[in-house]
C-alpha cells in the first residue's frame, strides 16, 4: 500500500505535529531516512506548501529535504510515516490505471508533485503556479504510478472567487508527462482526453502561454485531426 | 483574448 492507496483524509498532516515537537524537542534519535540515510532533523524539515488555498491545516505538507541541496525535497510525511517522493507518486489498486478523474486528497497532492516538485530541474522556474484545491484534474497511471495529469476549468467556471467572471469555454490549464515517460504518445493521449471529454463543445481553450513540447503534441493532434483545427483556441 | 491554433502553427506563430 502507498499513501495514495490509503484511506481517504481531510487533511494531509495527520501526526505532523507530533512528528515536528519530537524532533524539536530531541525525543527521537538519530532517525535517518532512505538508502542514502539522510538525517531526519528539525533543520532537514520543513513545510511545502501544496495549495494556495483552504484551511491552513491542510495547506501544507512535512517534508523531508537534502542537507546538501535544500531545494530537493526527498520523502513527505503522510498518515505518521516518512515516505520517498516515487513511493508517494506510486499505487497497488489495479485500478488505478489510464486516465482517472482525481477525486481525493492524496490524488492532489499527487498533481502537486507532478506540477512543482519532481520534474523540477536545479534552478529551474516553476513552469505553474499552485493550484487551487478544488481544481478540475485527471491522472495518468502507469504501471503501478502516476506518470502526467493535466488540469482544466469547465464552460461556467468561476474564473476567480470574487469578480463572478465565468469561464466563456472550457479550458486546458496545464498538462505534464513525466520526463521519463516522455515520447511515447501520452501527451497527445492528455490531450485527446480532454478534447473528447468536452466533444459536445464548439470551441476549446488551451491555457496561454503554450510551451514548446505542448506546441510540438498540438503540431501532432492537429495535423491528424481536421476535425480539432476550427475548434482549438490558444486563451487568455 | 483568443486565437486558432493550427492557424498559429500554420503560420510559424508558435
Amino acid at each position: 500500500m502507498f499513501p495514495v492507496d490509503l484511506p481517504d483524509v481531510e487533511e494531509l498532516t495527520s501526526g505532523s505535529e507530533r512528528c515536528l515537537s519530537a524532533l524539536e524537542s530531541g525525543a527521537v534519535e538519530d532517525q535517518r531516512f532512505g538508502c542514502s540515510q539522510v538525517p531526519v532533523t528539525r533543520g532537514n524539515v520543513f513545510w511545502l506548501q501544496v495549495f494556495e488555498d483552504g484551511p491552513p491545516s491542510s495547506r501544507s505538507v512535512l517534508a523531508l529535504r537534502s542537507p546538501d541541496d535544500p531545494d530537493q525535497v526527498l520523502a513527505l510525511f503522510l498518515q505518521d510515516s516518512w515516505w520517498s517522493l516515487e513511493d508517494v507518486l506510486r499505487t497497488a489498486s489495479p485500478s488505478r490505471t489510464g486516465l482517472v478523474p482525481v477525486a481525493s486528497l492524496a490524488e492532489r497532492l499527487l498533481v502537486f508533485l507532478l506540477s512543482r516538485v519532481v520534474e523540477r530541474l536545479p534552478g529551474e522556474q516553476q513552469l505553474f503556479l499552485l493550484h487551487p484545491r478544488a481544481e478540475s484534474c485527471k491522472l495518468l497511471w502507469e504501471g503501478g504510478a502516476a506518470v502526467g495529469f493535466y488540469t482544466f476549468k469547465a464552460r461556467g467556471a468561476r474564473v476567480d472567487g470574487w469578480s463572478g467572471r465565468c469561464y466563456a469555454l472550457p479550458v486546458l490549464d496545464s498538462l505534464q508527462v513525466r520526463r521519463s515517460c516522455r515520447g511515447r504518445g501520452l501527451g497527445l493521449r492528455l490531450l485527446e482526453d480532454f478534447c473528447s471529454t468536452f466533444q459536445e463543445e464548439e470551441l476549446l481553450g488551451i491555457s496561454s502561454p503554450l510551451s514548446e513540447g505542448l506546441v510540438a503534441v498540438l503540431r501532432k493532434l492537429l495535423g491528424r485531426r481536421r476535425d480539432l483545427r476550427d475548434r482549438l483556441y490558444e486563451v487568455e | 483574448a483568443r486565437r486558432n491554433i493550427w492557424l498559429g502553427i500554420q503560420l510559424g506563430r508558435f
